[in-house]
């Protein structure tokens, strides 16, 4: 499946409409049933709702500073993918938050919004699922600017040292980011 | 004189006794109508006694009241009047004839008198007391005078029995016990009708009460119940072997056999035909031996009763059609040396049955599919003559056909990958070309596991390869050591086991359509997506690696085919969606990830904090979605349907609209 992600690029388009992969199997995540496997925790979060503590804020306008960018210009296709690879050291989970801002729903073209989302979660499991391998990897310290933006594809990643995310919160008002170790890498 | 007095005393007895010579018989007749007035008079007493007792009134009269009291004992008694009457009217006969038979009659008259009159001086104490006596006192009385009148009449019927016993007809004396058994017998007659309305009533009364008690029903029940258990078991045994015996076509002989013991039994009755009687007994002898023979091979087969009626059925045209086989070979030795090398005969014979028709079918799906892929590759080979290490499968079978040095077609493919494994640098190097190798790949091994399934189990399929191919890691092999093994048994066992040879003959079947039916799923999945065999590929190589190898592409062409589809490892991806939307939204969210996931090929899908409960029904939905076949594509335009008609709808002002989740289970 890793080189399937691998030598899939969302600058491919992805017939969806007509796509005929099966589709997996979906259940309710509960903690108790722990087992012993690599997980993948993603998080998309639309920015309109969220509310970031006044300390990521300032991370999040900082590393914005520094890459230009700023979550209130972001446009309706854009995600941001903020990965912790440093948890994955200390436990076999690892976590990504997927910052997008979601589409206003077209009344009249259904597909179009549809398919928006679509790639935007997409761009979400992605990221989330292939790392190393993604085209979409630039970090908040790049200095170049056309790095922070990928041409083809509205996404940025963050690769922070440490982000903290409330994952068990189930009010996203309560949602805490942090991205401290996202300015040390801009620093560095 | 009390009526208990012996009859040697009375003066009939008397005179019979005084003058013996023929006049007998006049002694009889008064003596007879003595008893017999004594006996109306104690009726009559009994009667009255009766009366007065069910009456429960306790009033006493006299029998022979005076004449003058009679107009004032009028209104006392109808009973007592009709009585008195009664015994007035029978004294009166009897003084009568007494008066006739002459002036020794008198003496009896007197006697009589003297009764009737002890009688009311007897009574003459108690006339006109009323209730005097406790109704104890005369109860006694009563059944005193009951008992004696019934000593009376057991005395007189002994006496009558000891008189007769002196009759003579026609000069000769009747045998006593002639005599004693027609009397016995009239009184015998009367006692058992009365002590069997006396039972009968006595057992109405109690089956009355004891139906009534459910401790008593339940325990009647329950035993009724025992013995009809065993009874039926012995009932549908015999059911089953009339139904075996009419599924195997031994209707005509048990109807013969009915019809010759219905003969035989009609033959009885003739009392002349009696060498046909021995002759037929004769014949129901050998019938009922034959039956008995019979019913020890039900007996026998019986002991297989797991096998299924059509299964019988088809064990017993084999036998048949073994027996005639037989018959036509005359040599039985013979036979039996060459019974395991003449299975394909054999199997001829089993065409008829289900077996042979699954296996058509399988050969037939086989085939199918292997022309699929034969079509399939020459498609690819027109387009891919610029990869040498790409040989197509169509060359390959051809050199699996041509192949006689024994080389298995499994050391071919790995052979095949090998050469494959190792290009050329100007060969493999773009992507795309080493993608569409791969599900060339895939290809053939998907065609080399048809061509051995094919082969190694000894189809009628001219055209395929005689290759013995004896890998074990694919699942046909089992089958194929299962049917060696079945050889082998059945090289030890001369006689042919037709029992074991169709239980290994549908372990193989079932192992065959287990195999065909991945095959043909994999084709149904994988056939109309350029991707699909390189994925499929993926998943099989994700069978052996469990986790993510980090760099490198990877060429795990083992040609194991992936084991279990749904269960290949991944890592456990968990959605937390932290959005305050709305219910559709957050379901739509829900529906949109997992197609995203799936497109991703995510195994299983989690989601996070979903305490309101929105999600609930995904997992349903999901599940419902994969048991279907749904694409992504197809969930997608679902999804797409359900937003149109929710537009229309609002547009029109219907907002009362099914949630996707429901409308997507409804739908789906």
């Amino acid at each position: 499946m890793m080189s399937y992600l691998r030598s899939f690029q969302m600058s491919d388009p992805i017939d969806w409409l007509h796509s005929s992969r099966g589709v997996c199997k979906v259940d309710l995540y509960s903690p108790t049933e722990r087992r012993e496997q690599e997980r993948k925790v993603i998080c998309f979060v639309d920015v309109a709702t969220l509310n970031v503590e006044d300390k990521g804020s300032k991370d999040a306008g900082g590393s914005s500073s520094g890459g230009d960018l700023t979550l209130e210009h972001l446009e309706d296709k854009e995600i941001i993918v903020i990965k912790d690879i440093e948890k994955k050291e200390q436990s076999k989970t690892e976590g990504s938050i997927c910052l997008f801002k979601q589409a206003p729903s077209d009344p009249i073209s259904v597909l179009n919004w549809l398919l928006n989302d679509l790639q935007k979660y997409a761009l979400g499991f992605q990221h989330a699922l292939s790392p190393s391998a993604s085209n979409c990897k630039h970090k908040i310290g790049d200095t170049e600017n056309e790095h922070h933006r990928y041409p083809h594809e509205n996404c940025y990643s963050v690769y922070a040292d440490q982000v903290n995310v409330d994952y068990t919160t189930n009010r996203p008002q309560s949602l805490r980011v942090e991205m401290t170790a996202a300015k040390n890498t801009n620093n560095n | 004189q009390s009526p208990s007095t012996p009859p040697a005393k009375s003066p009939s007895t008397q005179r019979a006794v005084m003058s013996p010579e023929g006049e007998c018989s006049m002694d009889d007749l008064s003596f007879y109508v003595n008893r017999l007035s004594n006996l109306v008079v104690q009726m009559a007493h009994k009667e009255i006694k009766e009366k007065l007792e069910n009456g429960n009134k306790c009033f006493h009269h006299s029998i022979y009241p005076p004449s003058g009291d009679k107009g004032k004992n009028s209104p006392r008694s109808a009973v007592s009047k009709i009585a008195s009457e009664m015994v007035h009217d029978a004294v009166e006969i009897t003084s009568a004839e007494m008066r006739g038979t002459g002036g020794e009659e008198c003496r009896e008259g007197g006697r009589k008198t003297f009764l009737y009159s002890e009688l009311s001086n007897k009574n003459k104490g108690g006339d006109k007391q009323i209730c005097q006596k406790d109704s104890k006192e005369f109860a006694d009385s009563i059944s005193k005078g009951l008992m004696v009148y019934a000593n009376q009449v057991a005395s007189d019927m002994m006496l009558s029995v000891m008189k007769t016993l002196k009759v003579h007809t026609s000069g000769k004396p009747i045998p006593a016990c002639v005599v004693l058994k027609k009397v016995l017998l009239k009184h015998t007659k009367d006692i058992v009708s009365d002590l069997i309305d006396s039972c009968l009533k006595n057992l109405h009364n109690i089956t009355g009460v004891l139906m009534t008690d459910s401790d008593f029903v339940s325990a009647v029940k329950r035993n009724l119940f025992n013995h009809g258990r065993q009874n039926a078991t012995d009932i549908m045994e015999a059911m089953l072997k009339r139904l075996v015996s009419a599924l195997l076509g031994e209707k005509k002989d048990s109807k013969s056999q009915s019809l010759l013991y219905a003969s035989l039994k009609a033959g009885s009755h003739d009392l002349k035909s009696k060498n046909q009687n021995k002759n037929q007994s004769l014949e129901f002898s050998t019938m009922k031996a034959e039956m008995k023979g019979k019913d020890k091979g039900k007996i026998k087969s019986d002991q297989c009763k797991s096998l299924s009626s059509a299964e019988r059925v088809g064990e017993h045209i084999l036998k048949e059609s073994l027996n005639m086989w037989n018959q036509k070979q005359g040599n039985q030795g013979k036979m039996i040396s060459k019974a395991c090398t003449s299975r394909e005969e054999k199997r001829e014979k089993i065409s008829s049955s289900t077996d042979s028709l699954a296996k058509d079918l399988i050969v037939s799906a086989l085939k199918l599919i292997q022309y699929h892929l034969t079509q399939q590759a020459k498609g690819k080979d027109s387009v891919e003559d610029d990869c040498p290490s790409t040989t197509s499968y169509m060359t390959q079978s051809a050199q699996y056909e041509k192949s006689s040095s024994g080389q298995s077609t499994k050391a071919l493919s790995m052979k095949h990958l090998e050469s494959r494994g190792a290009p050329g640098p100007s060969n493999c190097l773009k992507e795309a070309q080493q993608a569409d190798c791969q599900k060339l790949d895939v290809s053939n091994i998907v065609l080399t596991l048809i061509q051995k399934l094919l082969s190694e189990n000894n189809f009628n399929c001219d055209d395929l390869s005689e290759s013995e191919n004896k890998s074990t890691e694919l699942r046909a092999n089992k089958a194929t050591s299962m049917s060696k093994r079945g050889e082998e048994q059945c090289q030890e066992n001369p006689e042919l086991d037709f029992t074991g040879m169709k239980q290994m003959n549908r372990q193989f079947i079932d192992q065959l359509v287990e195999s065909v039916m991945k095959l043909c799923l994999i084709m149904a999945k994988y056939s109309n997506n350029g991707e699909a065999l390189a994925e499929l590929e993926e998943q099989g190589s994700m069978a052996n690696n469990s986790h993510y190898q980090a760099g490198g592409p990877r060429c795990s062409h083992d040609g194991a085919m992936p084991q279990n589809f749904e269960e290949f490892p991944g890592p456990e991806v968990i959605v937390n969606n932290q959005c305050s939307t709305s219910s559709l939204q957050k379901q739509l969210q829900a529906v949109l990830q997992w197609i995203a996931a799936s497109q991703f090929n995510v195994p299983m899908l989690y989601f996070m904090g979903d305490d309101d409960g929105q999600l609930d029904k995904l997992p349903e939905v999901s599940a419902k979605a994969a048991e279907k076949g749904y694409s992504v594509g197809d969930l997608l335009q679902e999804v797409m349907k359900f937003a149109k008609e929710r537009q229309l709808d609002e547009a029109v002002g219907n907002m009362a609209r099914k949630q996707l989740l429901d409308w997507l289970l409804t739908n789906l």
